[in-house]
């Protein structure tokens, strides 16, 4: 474990207690990718399989019971919660979600590690991660403009990702046999993805004002 | 050599 990686995780977390926080301190949802969320829980769930298989340290389980368990929660709010789900901007978060799963899929039956259940599951969860926060940021571009703490939420996840790269570049230096190439450069794809939010997310905060995507 | 197979990331 290495300050980038601890830095990575930390946001990443930070970035689920914010929306957390929006849904239950507003009880509202709006502004927010049930699919993009759906996806989250489908790539924690297949990525995750190994809680059953290895034991790595008591953080990493901690960390991974926490991360199935609160996607799991922020999808069934949105979902059932009588108050939450009314807030939900379904006619805006008309990403086809379906598209990503199969496509991932199809991309970790050809690309993984070894031909395994668990390996195959793995690399699906990694090409998924990367492309699950589009639906989300194709919501955002329709709805124009993004609340504080929905705004919060994607630069925390957008940190998690840029922590997660530096970290790797520190395990390849030190480490002598890290590669990890299909975490690696669905990393850097997934971390591209955000560069358009950074740059509206620092030009309104250079500015002070409230966070707006351009049309 | 052994391969680093361990998931030790999150």
């Amino acid at each position: 474990m290495n300050i980038f990686r601890l830095a990575g995780d930390m946001t990443h977390l930070l970035s689920i207690l914010v929306l957390l926080l929006k849904i239950y301190a507003t009880k509202s949802c709006s502004g927010i990718s049930r699919k993009t969320q759906e996806l989250y829980a489908i790539v924690f769930v297949a990525r995750y399989l190994d809680l059953f298989t290895d034991f790595i340290s008591v953080y990493n389980t901690f960390m991974k019971v926490v991360f199935i368990a609160s996607s799991l929660a922020i999808v069934w709010c949105m979902r059932f919660h009588p108050m939450v789900r009314r807030s939900y901007d379904r006619e805006l978060d008309t990403f086809r979600h379906y598209f990503l799963v199969g496509a991932s899929f199809a991309l970790a039956l050809i690309l993984h590690e070894k031909f395994t259940v668990q390996e195959i599951f793995w690399a699906f969860s990694i090409y998924l991660e990367a492309v699950a926060i589009l639906p989300q940021l194709v919501l955002l571009q329709r709805s124009g403009n993004v609340d504080n703490l929905t705004g919060q939420y994607i630069f925390f996840l957008g940190a998690y990702r840029a922590f997660y790269i530096l970290n790797w570049i520190y395990r390849y230096l030190t480490e002598p046999h890290f590669t990890r190439w299909i975490a690696c450069v669905s990393g850097v794809v997934q971390t591209a993805l955000y560069a358009d939010f950074f740059y509206y997310y620092f030009i309104s905060w250079k500015n002070n004002s409230k966070l707006k995507l351009p049309a | 050599d052994q391969q680093e197979s361990v998931k030790d990331e999150l």
